[in-house]
């Protein structure tokens, strides 16, 4: 589903140059949940951000679903983003004058849906947040904004997940709700990909690669049944 | 050091009525290092909030080193949260248009410094942003951000530090550096209360508090030496 070779971010800062990503190679399957780890400012949102499609290697090609996604021209490349990913971003990314009915039904109004009140409303109700819908932003604790970003990212029932630390700002039992979501999904064949600082959470994949200054250090598959 | 009698907050949405806090009795004493735990929107970041003297309750009372708090013109109440409290926000609040550097000096300048870079600098060497200094938030990871974040509440020294949360974007070795700074501090006499989902974060307090539906539910001491 997903090939990457000789993956190279870099950024140049005056005279210092910073390579957020320093060669990666990676071949994902579909159906496959796996959990990218590693330290603060290893490269693990710059390598979520290129594989969903929101950001552009300096070096090295990436193929999604037999697509070389580094030929195409951005309008296609959001059609591709929009069709196939949902993502939850590290810090929700909300939009901070709509509220989480809002929020949740915008992935649905770029595909076209002209009524998608009802699927933000149950996408919402799946993260337990039935009771905070006409909230904004500024009117929601940050575990409940992450969740309006867990939900945004679901609705449009996409094949592929990129989650960049999704239970960071939620308590154990909130977060054993989002994992057995995402398990659940798991097992209706979605792709998922999940950054995470919490060894527990890992374990719940069934591949875990470790990144460490912008390479990828560790490739493991658990003795998954 | 810290007295608080009967808080509540309410915030009134239409019809509904919202008790992000619901009658909270608090006291701290001077030096004490306290975790407070308990579930998504619960009403933890509200009582930093107040604790912190960035809110006001709805009704009860803040008796902060024996000033009434709820008694002070906004002016006042900021004069009196720039000398004492350092403040870890759950979602780190930087100024986008400042680098790492001129974030941390901010609240140096608030205090009349005339030259606070040498001590930013070295609050931000304290949590390993030494080569990142120069970036501005954009150009750095989630949880470099958030340990700007951290050396921007410990820069002017207080006597009082609320973190909010202050590891959720930070992988296991990062973290415990961070705790160790936390707990320097505590063996130099600082009052630190810290929000976290992690139980093995508030493992390192001698204290644990737990919220529900903005209420005190559990005040626990553990056997510290
Ligand atoms: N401005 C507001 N208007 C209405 N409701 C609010 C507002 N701010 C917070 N709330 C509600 O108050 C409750 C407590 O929020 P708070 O941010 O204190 O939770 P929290 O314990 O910090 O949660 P988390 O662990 O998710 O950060 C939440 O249910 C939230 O939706
Ligand atoms: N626009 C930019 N300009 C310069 N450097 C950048 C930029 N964006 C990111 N970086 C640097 O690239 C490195 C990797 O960043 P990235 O956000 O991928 O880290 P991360 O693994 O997600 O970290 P965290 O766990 O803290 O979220 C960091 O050291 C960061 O400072
Ligand atoms: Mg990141
Ligand atoms: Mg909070």
């Amino acid at each position: 589903l997903i090939e990457c070779r000789g993956l190279e971010k870099i950024y140049h800062m005056g005279e210092q140059v910073v390579h957020a990503l320093d060669g990666v190679d990676l071949a994902i399957e579909d159906g496959e949940m796996l959990a990218i780890i590693g330290s603060s400012g290893s490269g693990k949102s710059t390598l979520m951000n290129i594989l969903g499609c929101l950001d552009r290697p300096t070096a090295g090609s990436y193929m999604l679903d037999q697509h070389d996604v580094s030929r195409l021209p951005d309008d296609e490349l959001a059609r591709v983003r929009n069709r196939k990913i949902g993502f939850v971003f590290q810090q929700f990314n909300l939009l901070a004058r709509s509220t989480a009915l809002e929020n949740v039904e915008v992935p649905l109004f770029y595909r076209g849906d002209a009524h998608p009140g009802d699927l933000a409303r149950r996408s919402l109700e799946r993260v337990g947040l039935a009771n905070r819908m006409d909230h904004y932003p500024n009117q929601l604790s940050g575990g409940q904004r992450q969740r309006v970003a867990i939900a945004r990212a679901l609705v449009t029932e996409p094949s592929i997940i990129l989650a960049d630390e999704p239970t960071g700002n939620l308590d154990s039992v909130t977060t054993e709700e989002i994992m057995q979501l995402f398990l659940e999904l798991h097992r209706q064949g979605v792709t998922l990909i999940i950054v995470t600082h919490e060894p527990n959470i890992a374990e719940y994949c069934e591949r875990q690669i470790r990144i460490r200054d912008g390479k990828i250090v560790e490739d493991q598959r658990h003795g998954a049944p």
